[in-house]
């Protein structure tokens, strides 16, 4: 199955 | 100092209720060419990020950069003392802002009303989010991706979506059976706003939460277009686009390991 991923998964903290 | 008044203070309405159901406490970034704010939702999955420049108030002041941070439950319940057609006008000091001032006035100027909000410390991560060249975007009315979000939800939670040179499909599957919806690329030059456009650079498909997809389409009331740009594997953006600005929906895919 899927997972649902985490947005900070993708985009890195400023 | 910061001043901001905003003829059309409808607008402030509508936009808080974009976000009020995704993000409880944020912060308001006051800077000299407008306001932003960027907000995960608790779980982390979902981003929203608003921005109104500095033109699209009369007037805008704000003398040095600055946050407010607000509970938005407290804010949305002053705004509700606001009519549709007031002007509302935000203030605060901007050296040791601990309340934000609200004023409400009527179209004749004849009722003036003005409310304290206090303030509060947010200890928020801000995410860096680059351009992206996305692999497919696509423009479509803002009612229409409404009703498939809302359509969807009663087969399943998820949904995928899958976009080709020649249409965009939402499916859906779940206990009870399967949907999905098909849109083609339509031009009606003379009513853009009911035209769905789709710009590829290559075929497309994810998968996501249609609980969020839904929470975004609170935007729908503040433009008649909506725009989904997709890559593979990277977050999905909902925009919508106002004169004043824009409120932008970033939502994590569901991703095998």
């Amino acid at each position: 199955g899927l997972n649902q991923k985490r947005i900070a998964w993708f985009y890195l903290p400023k | 100092m910061f001043e901001a008044r905003l003829t059309q203070g409808a607008l402030l309405k509508r936009l808080l209720d974009s976000v009020k159901e995704l993000v409880t406490d944020a912060n308001f970034d006051c800077s000299e060419t407008g306001i932003s704010l960027q907000a995960m939702d608790n779980s982390h999955v979902a981003l929203v990020s608003l921005s109104l420049r500095a033109e699209g108030f009369n007037p805008y002041r704000c003398d040095r950069g600055f946050s407010l941070g607000v509970n938005l439950n407290s804010l949305n319940k002053i705004m509700k003392c606001a009519g549709n057609e007031d002007v509302i006008t935000l203030k605060a000091d901007d050296s040791s802002a601990d309340s934000l001032c609200l004023l409400f006035e009527n179209s004749s100027n004849e009722r003036v009303s003005e409310y304290e909000l206090k303030l509060m410390d947010i200890d928020q991560e801000h995410l860096s989010i680059p351009e992206t060249d996305y692999d497919a975007t696509v423009m479509m009315p803002s009612a229409e991706f409404q009703r498939i979000c809302r359509d969807l939800m009663v087969v399943s939670e998820s949904v995928t979506i899958d976009v080709s040179k020649d249409e965009i499909k939402f499916t859906a599957e779940g206990e009870l059976g399967t949907g999905n919806v098909k849109l083609k690329p339509t031009s009606t030059i003379d009513k853009p706003e009911e035209s769905i456009t789709i710009e590829l650079g290559q075929t497309v498909s994810l998968q996501f939460s249609l609980k969020y997809l839904s929470n975004f389409t609170r935007g729908t009331p503040l433009s008649d277009q909506v725009m989904l740009c997709l890559s593979d594997n990277m977050p999905l953006l909902v925009e919508y686009k106002m004169d004043i600005g824009y409120i932008r929906y970033y939502l994590a895919p569901k991703v095998g390991d």
